[in-house]
C-alpha cells in the first residue's frame, strides 16, 4: 500500500547538512502490523514522515496505492493524508486552545459526519486508547504526559484511517497503559487497518509481524518478532 | 534535604476537581539516588513539581534544608530553585528561538561565570548527556526527539546543582542512550549530588537506591531495587 524507493532526506541548517535517510527502500502491505526500531537520531521520525506523506524526500520516490506522490500537489496530498492516514506524533502535537474533546474530533470535521455521531466516535476512540471521559472537557495541558499521549492516539484512530502511523506511542506510559494501546492497535489491525509503529520498546515491537531496524539513515535489517 | 509533610495538591478546572496528591509524606536525604514509579496519571509529575519547588501544595508543608518554603516569597523561592536545583521536564521545555548552545547555557547566565568558562561547561554537560557538538548551533526543533531530551538533560546538569530532578528522562531514548544518561546521573551522585528520577522504566529504577511507588496520589510503598 505504501512503498519508498531509494529515498534520501537531507536537512540543511546554515552550512551543516544532515543526511537523515540514505537510499531507503521500504514496502508495507495492506493489513500489516510493522515496527521500526533504531537508535535515537537514526532517522525513524524522518522515515515515518515520508511514509505518512507529511514531508517529501530530497531524492527518490514514495508510492501510495501505486501512485507516485511526487506527482501530486500539496492540496491533493493533504486530502489523501486526511482521509487515509492517522498520525500519532512523538510530541503529541495537541492543540492547547481546544478541549480534549475538540482535539479528538478534529479529523472528523471535514468528513460531514453529524455532530451526535461524532460525539459517539470521539468517546469510543478515547476509551479504546485507555482514556477517561473526565478528560474530555479539559485542555491538553491540564492532563499528565501519558494522558496527553493517549488523547493523541485517540485523535489518530477516531476516523478509522486505513493506515495508522505511531511515533513512539508508549514513551510516557506505564506498562499497563502501554499494553492497552498496543491491544487497540492490534484490534484495529484485525479489522484490516495497516499499523506502523516506531518504538524503542522491544515489548511493543514484539507484538508486531515484522521489525525493521534503521541505523544512521539506512534500514539495516528486517526481523521476525521474538515471541520468547 | 527535601521533605514533604502531609502534602495535598488539588487542580480545579471549571467545576471538576482533581486531587493529584493526597497526603504525601516524602523525605529525600542529601546524596541519595531515588526513583519514583507509578501508573500514568498517578501524580508523579505533580510530586516532582512539589519537590522541585516549581509549584506550591494546596495543603501541607514542603521543607528545603529545614526551611518551610511556604514562608518564602516567589522571588526567594525562584532564586533557591535556580541555584540549587536542576530540572529535566517531561516535555523538555526547550526554548525554540535559542540555539542548543544557548539553551544549555541558560542556567549559567545569572551566575556571573565568564563566557569562555561557560562554553566549556556547556560542551562538557552535553557530552555527559550523550550529545554531540554538531547539535550546538541547531535550534531544538531541528533535532530528533531523543536528541532534544539529551539537550534538556545537559541543561539540567550544566550548573552542577545540588539536586537533579528528572521527569521521565529516557522516554524517547533507545536502550544504549538511556544507559548513558543513567550513568551520568550515577556519576553526578558519586560526587555528592542528590538525584530524583521519575520513570516508567524498571531498568532505570533498578539503578537507584530506593524506589517509591505512587498510585492515585498516594505513596503506596518503598522498595529496594531488584538487582537481579
Ligand atoms: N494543570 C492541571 N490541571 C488539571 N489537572 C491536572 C493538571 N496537571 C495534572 N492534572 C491531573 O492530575 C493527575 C496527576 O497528574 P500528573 O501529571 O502528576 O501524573 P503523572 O503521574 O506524571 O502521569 P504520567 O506518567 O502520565 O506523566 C492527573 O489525573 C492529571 O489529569
Ligand atoms: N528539522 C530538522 N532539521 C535538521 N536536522 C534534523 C531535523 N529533523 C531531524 N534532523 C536530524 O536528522 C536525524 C534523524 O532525525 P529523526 O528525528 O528522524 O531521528 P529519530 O530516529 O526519530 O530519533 P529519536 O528516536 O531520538 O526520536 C537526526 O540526526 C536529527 O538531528
Ligand atoms: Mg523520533
Ligand atoms: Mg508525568
Amino acid at each position: 500500500i505504501i512503498e519508498l524507493a531509494d529515498v534520501y532526506k537531507e536537512y540543511i541548517v546554515g552550512t551543516v547538512s544532515t543526511m537523515a535517510l540514505k537510499g531507503v527502500n521500504f514496502k508495507v502491505y495492506e493489513g500489516e502490523v510493522v515496527a521500526i526500531m533504531g537508535p535515537s537520531g537514526s532517522g525513524k521520525t524522518t522515515l515515518l514522515n515520508m511514509i505518512g506523506l507529511l514531508d517529501r524526500p530530497t531524492k527518490g520516490n514514495v508510492f501510495f496505492d501505486g501512485i507516485d506522490v511526487s506527482k501530486l500537489n500539496d492540496n491533493i496530498l493533504a486530502n489523501l493524508r486526511n482521509t487515509k492516514l492517522g498520525f500519532v506524533f512523538q510530541t503529541f502535537n495537541l492543540v492547547n486552545r481546544l478541549s480534549v474533546f475538540e482535539n479528538i474530533e478534529l479529523p472528523l470535521i471535514p468528513k460531514g459526519i453529524p455532530r451526535r455521531v461524532r460525539a459517539e466516535m470521539v468517546k469510543e476512540a478515547l476509551a479504546r486508547a485507555g482514556g477517561e471521559e473526565s478528560w474530555l472537557r479539559k485542555k491538553p495541558n491540564q492532563l499528565s504526559g501519558g494522558q496527553q499521549q493517549r488523547v493523541a492516539i485517540a485523535r489518530a484512530i477516531v476516523g478509522k484511517p486505513i493506515v495508522v502511523l505511531a511515533d513512539e506511542p508508549t514513551g510516557n506510559l506505564d506498562r499497563g497503559s502501554a499494553k492497552m494501546v498496543v491491544e487497540t492497535f492490534l484490534n484495529l489491525n484485525k479489522s484490516g487497518h495497516t499499523i506502523i509503529v516506531v518504538t524503542h520498546d522491544p515489548e511493543v515491537a514484539n507484538c508486531t509481524e515484522k521489525i525493521y531496524v534503521i541505523r544512521d539513515g539506512e534500514i539495516t535489517g528486517e526481523f521476525a518478532p521474538n515471541k520468547a
